[in-house]
């Protein structure tokens, strides 16, 4: 999956997603990436943040939603990842997912839930200082 | 320092992240900078979990769901189990812009992207028929069934409901195959 944030100069926020999802699921199956606040969500009024793992478990949080809403509250982006993963591992302690979030103010931040074979989180970020697709890793 | 404009993605998919940025400076809108970042993604084939060719289902086909949102209106557009169409990120948008609707799915949404001028093709390569045929000789494993007879954790289908209800067993993890 693909989840994505977009924020223009004067703050206006777009996120989306895209994916073949989950490898040999039941046919029918469809998980979070195109349920809003799930697989991502945006608010210019406070900025954008998409998640990525195991939609099935996920979307039962909306965890994109949560982000947002954290940031709207003045929460900054790491910390509102942070905690939208921490109210999934509360019932799933191990389940696979990241989630990324970024602000009005051109902030961002992402984190991951530790499982065994996922201990680091890669997104790439692309700002007028970068200059390029920048690779950036958090450890989860 | 934090800076406007911004593109962030998931995982390390540069070229989709450079489509966006590109998107925005040609004086697209946020909106067609994400669309044209994760069609690239579909095209690229990203990591073998966007796009065609990839996660085929217990019957070897791939389909697609993806998703935009407008933060300024809040509008959404959404599709989900989208068959045969490649570009499902422009299915989403055009769900958005083209309907009151915000989320189209299965065979009905590949009807809807059709009427609206996309392109209905095959989505399977021989990847994905690799990947199907591998999982068939593994007796159909990893497996998502529970509580089906015959057991799923061993058996392929047809499966029917088991007598009993039990707890699920842990899944194995491949980051390589996430929504």
């Amino acid at each position: 999956t693909i989840g994505m944030i977009v924020i223009g100069k004067d703050g206006q926020v777009a996120a989306g997603t895209s994916t073949n999802g989950a490898n040999h699921k039941v046919p029918g199956r469809v998980g979070d990436s195109p349920i809003a606040g799930a697989g991502s969500y945006a608010d210019s009024t406070a900025g954008g943040a998409a998640a990525t793992g195991d939609g099935d478990v996920m979307m039962r949080f909306l965890p994109s939603y949560l982000a947002v809403e954290l940031m709207k509250t003045g929460t900054d982006p790491s910390t509102a990842c942070k905690t939208s993963i921490s109210r999934i591992k509360i019932h799933y302690p191990g389940f696979f997912g990241a989630v990324i979030c970024a602000n009005t103010t051109g902030h961002y931040g992402a984190a991951c839930n530790k499982v065994p074979g996922f201990s680091k989180f890669t997104f790439v970020v692309y700002n007028s200082q970068s200059n390029s697709p920048l690779l950036q890793s958090v450890d989860c | 320092q934090a800076t406007l404009p911004l593109v962030i993605n998931t995982w390390p998919f540069e070229h989709a992240t450079a489509a966006a940025w590109s998107a925005l400076q040609a004086g697209g809108s946020v909106l067609d900078a994400v669309e044209k970042g994760c069609a690239r993604c579909e095209a690229d084939q990203c990591d073998g979990s966007v796009g065609f060719g990839g996660s085929p289902d217990e019957r070897g086909e791939t389909t697609l769901d993806a998703m935009i949102m407008n933060g300024n209106t809040m509008e959404v557009g959404a599709v989900g189990d989208l068959r045969r169409i490649k570009n499902a990120i422009g299915v989403a948008r055009a769900v958005m812009e083209r309907t009151d609707h915000t989320l189209l799915v299965g065979e009905s949404a590949s009807v809807f992207a059709e009427n609206m001028g996309f392109t209905a093709e095959d989505l399977t390569t021989n990847k994905s028929i690799s990947i199907f045929t591998q999982w068939l000789k593994d007796n159909c494993q990893p497996n998502y069934r529970k509580n089906v007879s015959p057991d799923p954790s061993q058996y392929c289908g047809p499966y029917k409901p088991g007598a009993t209800l039990r707890q699920r067993r842990k899944r194995q993890i491949d980051i390589h195959a996430h929504d």
